[in-house]
């Protein structure tokens, strides 16, 4: 799964995700990747693409439930994307998310040995990482 | 630090100890790359949706990614697709699954979120929409790469091993091999 979330320069945010599912997978199952709410969202205030075991980030609803927590309980972002992650991990889950906010400050938890990553700030620097 | 975008390339049992220094220079370059595509859209007065779009296509066509070219195979050794796009200022979205010719999905997606009344659209409908709105198609060929396939085979091995296993229950063995997927 591959996944973007960005911030332009009049303040919109946008949430993108890509995939080819689980390997092996049958009976046209579908991940999260594609369901609003589950494996994508973006409102007014945050961006959110997850990546991960799709079943359990439709089942906590993973993306919805982090603008949910930035909204309704006002909590920061990073705090809002781990509260999922560890929700996902508790029930036996696993995978992460990106998560951007509307003024620009990013989470990127995950639960796995590694996740492919990356950040570019408002000056073009760019930071990149795989391992935890 | 103001962040302006992020990426994301897959999450799973990725260990340093299993990765050779090219293919680790290789993975470093195409998310730069792709934080860069993104980066230049924003820079040139691109709104936020042209920047994921930007950034994704070229992890979609990259063969290290599991999107678009480079995408996993499902049990019949299809490769079988999924995306989305959601616009946080409109709450406008998009989304196409389950598609096997469509050369970068997340272009589908934007389609289906700008130019139709609906959000998601499968199969064969979301390919004959996006062929009708300009989108690239492409032989399922196109998609396949060695790596996926082997690692397909080498599932479909264990499961015929696993002779304990009811054959309903066969997808569910696949649980064990989940991170081989990378997210």
């Amino acid at each position: 799964t591959v996944g973007c979330v960005a911030l332009d320069q009049q303040g919109g945010l946008a949430a993108g995700t890509s995939t080819g599912g689980m390997t092996n997978k049958k009976y046209g199952r579908v991940g999260d990747a594609p369901i609003i709410g589950a494996g994508n969202y973006a409102n007014d205030q945050v961006a959110i693409s997850c990546t991960g075991w799709g079943e359990y980030y439709i089942r906590t609803v993973a993306a919805y439930d982090v603008a949910a927590k930035v909204a309704y309980a006002n909590l920061p972002l990073a705090k809002a994307a781990q509260l999922v992650i560890d929700k996902i991990a508790a029930l036996g889950g696993d995978g992460g998310m990106i998560a951007l906010d509307k003024d620009g400050r990013v989470a990127m938890p995950f639960n796995t040995a590694g996740m492919y990553r990356g950040t570019i700030t408002a000056d073009g620097k760019v930071e990149v990482a795989i391992y935890k | 630090k103001r962040y302006v975008l992020a990426i994301h390339g897959g999450a799973g049992t990725i260990l340093k100890k299993n990765m050779s220094d090219s293919l680790e220079r290789a993975y470093v370059a195409e998310l730069t790359k792709s934080l860069r595509e993104g980066y230049r859209t924003l820079q040139s007065g691109g709104t936020s949706i042209d920047a994921v779009v930007a950034a994704i296509q070229i992890m979609e066509d990259s063969p290290l990614f599991n999107a678009g070219k480079g995408a996993v195979f499902n049990h019949k050794g299809e490769n079988e697709m999924d995306a989305s796009i959601m616009d946080g200022k409109t709450l406008a979205a998009g989304a196409v699954a389950g598609v096997h010719t469509i050369r970068n999905p997340i272009t589908a997606a934007k389609a289906v979120m700008e130019q139709s009344e609906h959000v998601m659209m499968v199969g064969e409908g979301a390919e004959e929409f996006a062929h009708s709105k300009g989108i690239v198609l492409v032989e399922p060929s196109y998609f396949w790469t060695k790596p996926r396939w082997d690692a397909l085979q080498k599932i479909l091995e264990r499961d015929k091993d696993a002779t304990a296993l009811d054959h309903d229950d066969k997808q569910s063995n696949t649980k064990k091999y989940i991170d081989e997927k990378f997210g």
